[in-house]
């Protein structure tokens, strides 16, 4: 395991985006993994639509919420494809699906796996290397007050609120972390990411842990 | 918009910065530690914070199958 590994530094992590005041934080994660995942097989980097997934996924509520596992199980299942953000962009409300032909371009989904990795997180630090972007379900009722430094307190497991995207971690100081990209806007915590330390299941980082793969 | 509004997020911003305090002061000497203060949400309460922007829950997810050390058959 490297001391310290971000998937950005591959140049395969879109831009931090800004959800405003839609709780669709479920489809930002979710959406950012696919693209992640694309762009490790060698794909150009796209941002694809959230408002698709957002619109789309029957099983999940739009903008008044939703779980990054029924998204998945909903990409799966349908093998929707995913068309690029400017074709279905953003806009801050739910509204009606909007279908495209089959052979219109887009990106579907092969698989995904999801596992419990609480007490396991030198493991969860594997899967990330092995498999890309961890989409994670976190509580981040503190989050609202975050500038910066390493999230280590105020959080608690079993209380996960908010989905967000795990891009790395940093173990070479004496706290190490992991490195999370949040859909808050770049002006959010250090320049739209938070550091949450590694070890101790902080803010339940460890306890919906999901991979896609394509 | 509105005077009423207003007054709401004026409470908001005084709560905010008040937690801010106790969120800073509990663990002042520890090691990089997260800073809290002012920002994009300071004027809106924790309760409507939730209700706009936490709308995710987990799911139960099995726990991750570590490879289990293989025996060791014979130790000289």
């Amino acid at each position: 395991l490297p001391v310290k590994f971000d998937w950005r530094d591959k140049h395969v992590v879109t831009q931090v985006r800004n959800q405003h005041m839609c709780g669709g934080c479920w489809a930002f994660s979710v959406v950012g993994a696919v693209e992640s995942a694309y762009a490790r097989k060698g794909q150009p980097l796209e941002e694809l639509s959230v408002q698709q997934v957002i619109d789309c996924s029957y099983n999940n509520y739009g903008c008044n919420g939703g779980t990054p596992s029924s998204a998945f199980t909903w990409l799966n299942k349908t093998q929707v494809k995913l068309v690029k953000d400017s074709e279905y962009p953003f806009k801050v409300q739910n509204g009606l699906c909007r279908y495209f032909s089959d052979s219109h371009p887009g990106y579907s989904i092969k698989d995904y796996s999801a596992f419990d990795f609480s007490g396991q997180e030198d493991e969860m630090a594997k899967a990330l290397l092995n498999f890309g972007p961890l989409v994670v379900v976190v509580d981040a009722m503190s989050w609202q007050d975050y500038l910066g430094g390493i999230i280590q307190h105020h959080c608690s497991s079993g209380e996960a609120n908010h989905a967000v995207l795990i891009t790395g971690f940093d173990k070479t100081g004496s706290t190490p972390y992991w490195i999370v990209r949040n859909s808050w806007g770049s002006s959010w915590g250090v320049d739209g990411y938070a550091h949450v330390k590694m070890g101790g299941n902080i803010c339940g980082i460890a306890d919906s842990v999901s991979a896609v793969f394509v | 918009s509105g005077p009423r509004s207003r007054e709401r997020q004026t409470a908001a911003f005084r709560e905010s910065l008040k937690r801010h305090h106790y969120l800073n002061s509990l663990f002042p000497g520890e090691n990089y530690t997260a800073v809290y203060g002012v920002n994009q949400f300071s004027y809106l309460l924790p309760e409507e914070f939730k209700a706009i922007y936490l709308r995710s829950k987990p799911s139960k997810y099995p726990r991750y199958p570590v490879e289990a050390p293989k025996p060791t058959s014979s130790v000289p």
